[in-house]
């Protein structure tokens, strides 16, 4: 894992 | 997906039919800021655009990313986007005549460009929709403030407003909730610029849920603020 970015929310 | 997060998205959309009805029941809109109104529609256009990503995998039958919380966030933007358009439809259509608009003096100039600026420096990745995605982050963050000051203005809100504003505000709140919760629970998870947003936008609501909780308390319809 590098960059975690997450899109999964509102 | 744990029950702050669902929680929130429930609020949020609790919010938007708050509003709704309190427009329909009333036929006005008065003491709602356009331009806030204006904002929101602006926040999700510019957050929800990878709703083209998930239609183009749908058309070309590549449903091997599709999850379960694809769909939900699917339905819930598309809900959201309808929603906040419908509103500013109705606040300049049926309802103009209604509209406190000689009092909604904010320059929206002013929350606009300072979160391009942000937007253009402090993100994850140079690309136009990571760029749009943090803009829509930044301004919603502040989306509030005409609202606020048409509050101020005012002096007091009706029931219905209150409570729409309880919720907007409420919702970014369980989302603070909810950060914590993954951070703890998820090994990798990080999102400073959500948070950091997040952190303002609750805070921007401090003062309001200060008067709406004494608001509850004592039992009155109107929320009033000292004058």
């Amino acid at each position: 894992p590098g960059v975690i970015y997450t899109h999964d929310e509102l | 997906m744990n029950i702050f997060r669902i929680s929130a998205d429930l609020l949020h959309l609790a919010s938007f039919f708050i509003l709704i009805f309190k427009m329909k029941a009333t036929k006005s809109c008065k003491g709602i800021s356009f331009k806030t109104q204006l904002m929101y529609t602006l926040v999700f256009t510019c957050r929800y655009l990878d709703l083209f990503h998930v239609l183009g995998m749908m058309i070309t039958f590549n449903f091997a990313h599709i999850t379960g919380l694809t769909l939900y966030n699917t339905f819930m933007k598309i809900l959201f986007l309808a929603a906040s358009y419908y509103i500013v439809y109705l606040m300049r259509t049926e309802l103009k005549s209604t509209s406190d608009d000689a009092r909604d003096t904010f320059v929206l100039w002013h929350i606009l460009a300072p979160c391009a600026v942000l937007a253009l420096i402090f993100n994850a990745q140079f690309t136009i929709l990571e760029i749009l995605w943090t803009f829509s982050i930044y301004l919603e963050a502040v989306a509030v403030m005409p609202q606020l000051m048409l509050l101020i203005e005012t002096g007091e809100a009706d029931s219905l407003s209150s409570h729409y504003m309880f919720a907007v505000g409420g919702y970014r709140a369980l989302y603070l909730v909810n950060w914590v919760y993954r951070y703890a629970t998820e090994p990798y998870y990080s999102n400073w610029i959500a948070w950091i947003a997040g952190f303002v936008q609750t805070a921007l609501f401090g003062d309001f849920f200060y008067y709406y909780f004494v608001k509850i308390m004592s039992g009155d319809a109107a929320l009033k603020l000292p004058t």
